[in-house]
This record gives C-alpha cells, sequence and structure tokens, in this order.
C-alpha cells in the first residue's frame, strides 16, 4: 500500500486537480484507490460530486473519532473517497494535545487498516496542523509544482520545512515533482522545469500536466476529466503521469 | 484613508500580483500607499524584490510590539511595504488571547497611524488567524476571482464566512470582486465572470485583468508589471483597475 500526501503549500498549482484525476486514472488500470480530501475548502470532494450537506469526513474522524469505515464513500470503480466533512476546519486549529496533534492522521491509520493500493491525500494549501498530519501519515509525497515562480519558490520553502520535520523525527520520505498548468511554449515553464530537475535529479516524474482547459471545467460537473473528455489530452498525461508513479518513471 | 484587505481562501487566484501591481499603479497615479505582506510566504515582499534574511516584519509587530515606523520600506516613489518578516507563521498559529487576537492588527492600527492614502493587505490563502485579522483591521475588501469553477465555489464560502463574522460583530465592510486571469475566448471565464456580476450588481470592478505571461515573469525580478514592461496589457488592465478602485467603477 502506497500511502501519498499531496503538498504544496503555494496555492492554486494543481494539488486538487492531481488528486482527482491522477486517482482515477489509477483506478482505470486497476488498483484500489482511497482519496482523502483533507482541505476544509473540500474542493475534491466537490469535484468528484460527492459533496453533501451536511457532511462527515476525515474532521470527524479525527474530531469525534468516528470509524473510516462509516465515511468512505465509494466515488467510482475501485475509488473510494473520504471527504473534508464539515469539522476539518476546526481540526486546523486544534489546540489541546501538544506535540501529538501532528500524528492524529498516522494514528488513524494504524488504528484502521485502509484497504487499498494507493492512498491519496489531497492537501490544504497551508503548512500548518493539517499539512503536518498528513507528512507525518504518508510514506511518499507528491509536489505539483506549476509552471511560474512564486511556484518554484513555494518549493524552496517547502524543501526546508520537509528537512527540518525529518531531521527532527529521523524519518524520510520519498519526494516526486509534477510539473503541472505546463505550457512548452512559455519560456518561464521550460525554466521551471529545468530548474526542478536540476536540483531534484531522479524525483521529477517524466510526465508533464499541461495546461488544458477542460481539467479546470471538468470539476464544474463533479466530473474528473476521465468522465468529461476521456480522449482529451488532459486525460492522456493523467494516464501517463499513473504510469510514472507506478514504474517510478523519471526525467532524466 | 481606505484600508482594503485582498482576501481569498482559494489559492493561486492572484492576491499577490493584485495587491502588487495595484498598489504600484495607485502610487503612479499619485496616492500613497501602503503595503503589507500577511502571507508568512512572503510572496509580495519577493515580488518587490525586498525579501532579506533574516526580516522583521509585520509578525514582530504583531509579536514583539515593533513599532512599524521601524518595519515599514519604501519599496518605489509614493509606494511602502511592510514585510511579512520571520515571525508571521507563528502569529497564525498564536494561541493565548481567546478572542480577541482576531483584533491585534486592527489594535495596532489604531495605536500606529499609518500615513497613506491607500493601505493593501495581501492575505495568505486560508480562513484562519490572519484572514480574520485583515477582515477585522479593513473597512474595505477586495476578492480577486479567478475565472474557474474552484475560484467562484470559493466566493460562495467565503461569503458565508464574511456573513457570519460581520453578523457577529455587528459591522460592514465594502466588498470589491476582480476578475483576474481572465480569458474572454474561454467560455468558462465568460460563466464566472456572469455569475460574479448577477449575485453581487454593483460591486465587481470594471476592469477584468487578463492572462498575461508578463505578470507571472515579474516577480521572478523582483519587479512589478510597470518595472518589466510598462506598455504590457497587464500593465494597461492594473492602471485601469486603479482608476476603477479610486472612482468605483463597476460592471453593469
Ligand atoms: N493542467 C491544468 N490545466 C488547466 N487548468 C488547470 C490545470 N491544473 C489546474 N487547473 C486549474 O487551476 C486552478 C487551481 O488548481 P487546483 O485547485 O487543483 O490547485 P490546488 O493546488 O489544489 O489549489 P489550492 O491551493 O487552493 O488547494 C483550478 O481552477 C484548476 O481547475
Ligand atoms: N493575470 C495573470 N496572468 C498571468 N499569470 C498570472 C495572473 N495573475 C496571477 N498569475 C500567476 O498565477 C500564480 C498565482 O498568482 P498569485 O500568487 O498572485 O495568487 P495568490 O492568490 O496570491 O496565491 P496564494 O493563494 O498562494 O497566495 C502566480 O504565479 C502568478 O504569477
Ligand atoms: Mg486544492
Ligand atoms: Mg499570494
Amino acid at each position: 500500500m502506497r500511502v501519498i500526501a499531496v503538498i504544496n503549500q503555494k496555492g492554486g498549482v494543481g494539488k486538487t486537480t492531481t488528486t482527482m484525476n491522477l486517482a482515477h486514472a489509477l483506478a482505470k488500470k486497476g488498483y484500489r484507490v482511497t482519496t482523502i480530501d483533507f482541505d476544509p475548502q473540500a474542493n475534491l470532494t466537490v469535484g468528484f460530486g460527492a459533496l453533501v450537506r451536511p457532511q462527515a469526513g476525515i474532521g470527524n474522524a479525527l474530531m469525534d473519532n468516528i470509524p473510516l469505515i462509516e465515511l468512505i464513500k465509494p466515488v467510482r470503480d475501485k475509488l473510494n473517497l473520504l471527504p473534508a466533512g464539515d469539522r476539518l476546519g476546526e481540526f486546523e486549529y486544534l489546540t489541546e494535545g501538544g506535540a501529538k496533534r501532528g500524528f492524529m492522521l498516522q494514528s488513524l491509520f494504524t488504528r484502521e487498516q485502509l484497504d487499498s493500493d494507493f492512498i491519496l491525500i489531497d492537501c490544504a494549501p497551508t503548512s500548518g496542523m493539517l499539512g503536518m498530519n498528513a507528512l507525518l501519515a504518508a510514506d511518499e509525497v507528491m509536489v505539483p509544482v506549476a509552471s511560474d515562480f512564486y511556484s518554484l519558490q513555494g518549493v524552496s520553502r517547502l524543501m526546508q520545512i520537509f528537512n527540518y520535520v525529518e531531521s527532527k523525527l529521523q524519518r524520510r520520505t520519498r519526494k516526486w515533482f509534477v510539473l503541472t498548468r505546463y505550457n512548452e511554449r512559455r519560456k518561464m515553464a521550460r525554466n521551471v522545469r529545468d530548474q526542478i530537475v536540476h536540483y531534484f535529479p531522479q524525483q521529477v516524474l517524466n510526465t508533464p500536466i499541461r495546461e488544458t482547459v477542460a481539467l479546470a471545467e471538468s470539476p464544474a460537473y463533479g466530473k474528473t476529466i476521465f468522465d468529461y473528455r476521456a480522449r482529451n489530452r488532459g486525460a492522456e498525461d493523467y494516464m501517463n503521469l499513473a504510469s510514472d508513479i507506478v514504474l517510478e518513471q523519471v526525467i532524466h
């Protein structure tokens, strides 16, 4: 079972778009996938067409000890979603519990075995309590990097945070980078790709996800790219990214 | 003096790009402007070319009571910046102080008069402590709305948060919306514009900021669009947006 946290504290770099579409691509390849919407804004839940009001989700598992089995919803064939739920915002600002608050998601996974080939955790654009919990619960981290300057800046800050946490806790997670919102014709996009490949050799997944309007449209219909436009290049890119993560194919 | 918080908890919608370029446009029109980088990620500070390490900023004013006068840096003619500073991340997770923690920025403004025609506060993509402080310290709110579905979704959630806070505190701020990353040829962009104008009549500023690669490139050089490509359409859009906010020109 591979537990992958999709993390980048920079906003709007494609964390949710990647979690949703990569998850569906892996499911289409036959893997059993569970996605966790770990953002109180619940974009992933909405994107799958799975939002209801009120809703219980990962927030309630953490705050109210509701068993995961009662919260997980099948959203596609071989693809399950643990929605954000209405209490996740409170969890972010939980004050009691001291340092072990960072381990609550990890303990949840230990207590309640999730039966999946892949678990993908869609994170919020913050590096606080939610980000810490995701990092500590995961064995691998996937960092979507949009093809612009602030995104690149965000990566170096993120790496400092990871290195600090990992040295304190004597643990290491594997890191993968995904180029998102990529436009080969833009010099800036090529620069960002070159910088990321330079600083993280053997860690940048092979397929850049190109800027494609259908990827932005599909969540408006509660659909993944595979539901919405299965032969679109956005579907092709995410299917190729799924092969990349399975086979660990990186840019050389 | 107009105190405007640039707020949207959705990531990557153009808060920082708008704060930086709108501020410079207003300064070029002769207004005295102070910008506040209220995001621990310090994108605004970097975008102006004003980041140094270590750096004291608004976080230190709030946490250490350093006077603002010692922290404010002139960054352009008639344009000052109060950088994020290294302690702002801690302020976000401050636990002592109870409910009045939300009023700390407001009290700071009351105690230390900032002498400006406009104060623009660039906010982080979160709706926690930082967002609350900005909302309560400002008289007006500017909401950049990127031209896609999740951005639109984010607006309705943001409005619920504003309405809740404002009814509790019996106060109202003026709200402005700015269409960002706009592409007239995309149906989705036109839909987002139509929805925002429909739900917020008289509140959507007249000039949509078009998707323009120079706007994404300029911060890589520590430049605003006016420093980088002054005759570019990105500069034109932000200069027009500056007229819109001064004259309160909205889409009808
Ligand atoms: N490859 C792409 N092509 C076109 N649009 C994209 C692409 N990737 C993402 N987008 C759009 O860009 C916006 C930001 O993407 P998304 O919401 O997935 O980012 P995020 O990192 O999850 O944001 P947040 O930090 O707010 O959680 C969305 O409207 C999305 O539909
Ligand atoms: N009109 C535009 N044209 C082209 N690129 C743009 C435009 N507006 C913003 N961008 C780019 O989109 C990305 C997101 O913009 P920006 O960082 O200003 O958003 P933000 O809302 O401040 O993000 P965050 O939530 O992370 O603080 C940046 O790389 C920026 O350069
Ligand atoms: Mg997201
Ligand atoms: Mg920003």
